[in-house]
């Protein structure tokens, strides 16, 4: 599968159609539409209401050749049958079908529920798969619409956006100071900067802090970096705009949206000896160029100029870092500060000074 | 009897890959970007990035089977992504 990010940024989205092909009645064409939707509601949190006037989300029409303002024009009977656009304002998420076709509800001619919910998947944020096992796959092919017409590489590309309908932990839209991310338990698995802002990271889920304007985003991991598995347990920025991330034995080096090749890789490439298991976490000290690895109640320094483990580690994290003495779950440096998570806590450590100069709560840097 | 049928053929080929090719294997501008643009790529490039994702023989060339899956009726949105 394929996605053009970002998806839409709520869960309850709207559709309007402004016109009818005469191919169908108009029973016939709103059935198609809404079943159309009703495939992607089934394996996603969002739902879709069908409005009748002003601007919808997702606009559908029927047109021929150049069809108003669209940037592209329809080819008369066979070919294109119909066209999308990803999430967005103006023409993002409309949805145009040719009218040069003819559109029915069977396997004659061309079948508006099987195009339309192709659509409708560009619409959400799919784009083409090359699974020809696939509704996203670009060639109309008729299968039966008694059929549930989406493919597990349709359901996994939706999902990376959305998540599943399962876990939808709530229905409120989705405001990153939901009750849950201000609530006096929140923790994080994994917290680092990337240049100037703060990522902080939780399962599936990321937020965006910046922390000049107290502005958050919310975003699935998936829908940022993909092939990037949810429950991050360390993550820090080196020296050369890089992002680390860990999870188990394994650690991910991404530069922008890239992954980059040949990862993941194991964690004994750092240096590791093979008794490590996991990083609880990390942080690269801008200053020094030196990473530190919190692992139970100890650390590691790794040298990222030399790319080498430094010797004489581990050594016991309270001794390096006084006032620190619980188990480190995230930690990142701003400022020249390095602040320590444990659960719902956090502490602000000086490393010039060596101590903790106040403790605070794990989601003071979200406006609550 | 045609006269040149086998000519006729192929200038009908060569510009359904050429629309074809212009139509899904070039990336839309993202208005939204500005910055460099992407060196176009040449017909054979595209072509072969066609048949990759179709998963036909890469070849670079229209061959039948290329020209077949170009004729069948598709869904307008290109195959590379913005």
């Amino acid at each position: 599968y394929g996605v053009t990010l970002p998806g839409w940024k709520k869960n309850k989205l709207t559709y309007r159609i402004v016109n009818y092909t005469p191919d169908m009645s108009k029973e016939d064409v709103d059935k198609a539409i809404q079943k159309a939707f009703e495939v992607w509601r089934t394996v996603t949190p969002l739902t879709f209401t069908h409005i009748h006037v002003g601007i919808a989300d997702i606009m559908i029409a029927f047109g021929t050749r150049a069809h108003g303002h669209c940037p592209r024009y329809f080819d008369g009977p066979l070919g294109v049958l119909a066209h999308a656009f990803p999430p967005g304002n103006g023409f993002g998420g409309d949805v145009h079908f040719d009218e040069d076709e003819d559109w029915t509800t069977g396997s004659a001619g061309f079948n508006l529920f099987l195009v339309a919910a192709h659509e409708v998947g560009h619409a959400l944020g799919l784009s083409h798969s090359n699974d020809q096992r696939a509704l996203m796959f670009p060639n109309y092919a008729y299968v039966s619409p008694r059929e549930f017409p989406l493919s597990p590489d349709d359901i996994s590309g939706i999902q990376s956006i959305y998540g599943s309908q399962s876990n939808t932990p709530d229905n409120k839209p989705t405001t990153p100071t939901s009750p849950k991310t201000c609530g006096s338990h929140m923790s994080f698995d994994a917290v680092t900067t990337l240049r100037r802002e703060v990522i902080f990271l939780k399962g599936r889920h990321l937020w965006r802090v910046y922390p000049d304007t107290s502005e958050v985003e919310r975003e699935l991991i998936s829908a940022l970096w993909p092939t990037l598995p949810s429950g991050i347990q360390a993550v820090y920025e080196n020296m050369k705009d890089q992002i680390l991330f860990f999870k188990g034995n394994q650690f991910w080096v991404v530069s922008g949206y890239q992954v980059l090749l040949g990862y993941p890789k194991n964690i004994n490439t750092l240096g590791f000896p093979k008794g490590v298991k996991k990083i609880d976490a990390a942080v690269c000290n801008k200053n020094t160029g030196k990473t530190d690895f919190f692992i139970g109640d100890k650390y590691w320094r790794f040298d990222e100029n030399r790319q080498s483990m430094e010797k004489g580690y581990p050594r016991h994290t309270v001794d390096g870092f006084p006032g620190i003495s619980q188990k480190v779950d995230a930690v990142f440096q701003q400022e020249g500060f390095f602040y320590f998570f444990h659960g719902s806590k956090q502490w602000e450590f000086d490393p010039m000074a060596k101590k903790v100069i106040r403790e605070m709560k794990s989601n003071s840097w979200f406006n609550c | 009897l045609p006269i040149h049928p086998e000519k006729d053929n192929q200038e009908e080929d060569a510009k359904l890959v050429q629309d074809y090719l212009s139509k899904f294997y070039v990336v839309e501008e993202d208005p939204n970007q500005g910055g460099w643009k992407v060196n176009a790529e040449s017909t054979a490039e595209k072509l072969q990035k066609m048949q990759q994702f179709f998963g036909l023989k890469v070849t670079g060339k229209p061959d039948r089977e290329t020209l077949e899956i170009m004729k069948k009726p598709r869904c307008g949105v290109p195959d590379v992504g913005l």
